[in-house]
């Protein structure tokens, strides 16, 4: 038997805001304690994580544990049929995952599932130096502030702040969040905006995020729900000075 | 310059 629902579908469509426009694929697995994928992107620069933990759901069936391999392409033009206040239920026959999403009206979708081209490598555990917090929204506007004047940004994180900087042909810009956290060693490394951008897609999925660097280190973005029900993950490689 | 460099040195 397997049978989810949700009561609230926006941070499944928020998290694959993000996820599709990072991958074309996924495998989504399920068992007992909840829903969880690892992805990477076909050029090996930023690798997701999604974890929904099984108390987030309204009701949660899974006999055993079943991987769901999907478009992501496919699955997103779906999810944004969902309305917010409606009621998501995902369930499986035969080769397809039936999504449906009831409020005044009942819609039923039937997304095929595929075979898998490529693996997905596990997630590397990295140890950081430097971990922050900063609200997402805060993050998402000094990038927009970023992205006028040049497309690569540095992250420089110090003991008082986080310092997002880019020096572009005609115009520099630098952005200071004072992040009062304990930072004992300084970090930085440069990413491209683009691949930042993706990330921020999944803007709502949490007001709080985490970002934890090194030196020419990748990027790791992790935005978490409230009491640890569910986290989003990503990790960015840097672009390095040459 | 910089370059675009990959996560498959870190896994």
């Amino acid at each position: 038997m397997f049978k989810l629902i949700l009561s609230d579908p926006s941070i499944f469509k928020t998290s694959f805001e993000a996820i599709s426009s990072i991958v074309d694929e996924v495998q989504i697995e399920v068992d007992s304690d909840g829903l969880r994928l690892n992805a990477i992107d076909r050029s090996h620069i930023t690798y997701v994580h999604l974890e929904l933990k099984e108390r987030l759901f309204d009701v949660f069936q899974c006999d055993e544990p079943i991987k769901l391999n999907v478009d992501t392409e496919e699955l997103m033009k779906v999810l944004k049929r969902s309305k917010s206040d409606d009621v998501m239920e995902l369930t499986v026959d035969g080769g397809s995952l039936i999504v449906t999403f009831e409020g005044a009206i009942k819609k039923t979708f039937k997304v095929k599932l595929i075979d898998l081209e490529y693996e997905t490598p596990e997630s590397p555990s990295i140890e950081y130096p430097v971990k922050i917090t900063i609200p997402i929204k805060t993050l998402k506007e000094s990038i927009q502030d970023i992205e006028i004047v040049a497309d690569r940004v540095e992250f420089n994180i110090d003991q008082d702040f986080l310092k997002l900087k880019a020096v572009g042909e005609f115009s520099d810009a630098e952005v200071e969040y004072l992040h009062g956290e304990k930072v004992t060693e300084d970090a930085r490394a440069i990413f491209a905006i683009e691949n930042i951008k993706e990330m921020l897609k999944a803007e709502k999925f949490a007001d709080t995020t985490y970002i934890s660097l090194g030196d020419d280190m990748p990027l790791t973005l992790t935005l978490e729900l409230l009491n640890e029900e569910g986290e989003l993950s990503f990790l960015l490689a840097p672009r390095i000075e040459e | 310059k910089s370059r675009q460099s990959s996560l498959d040195v870190f896994f």
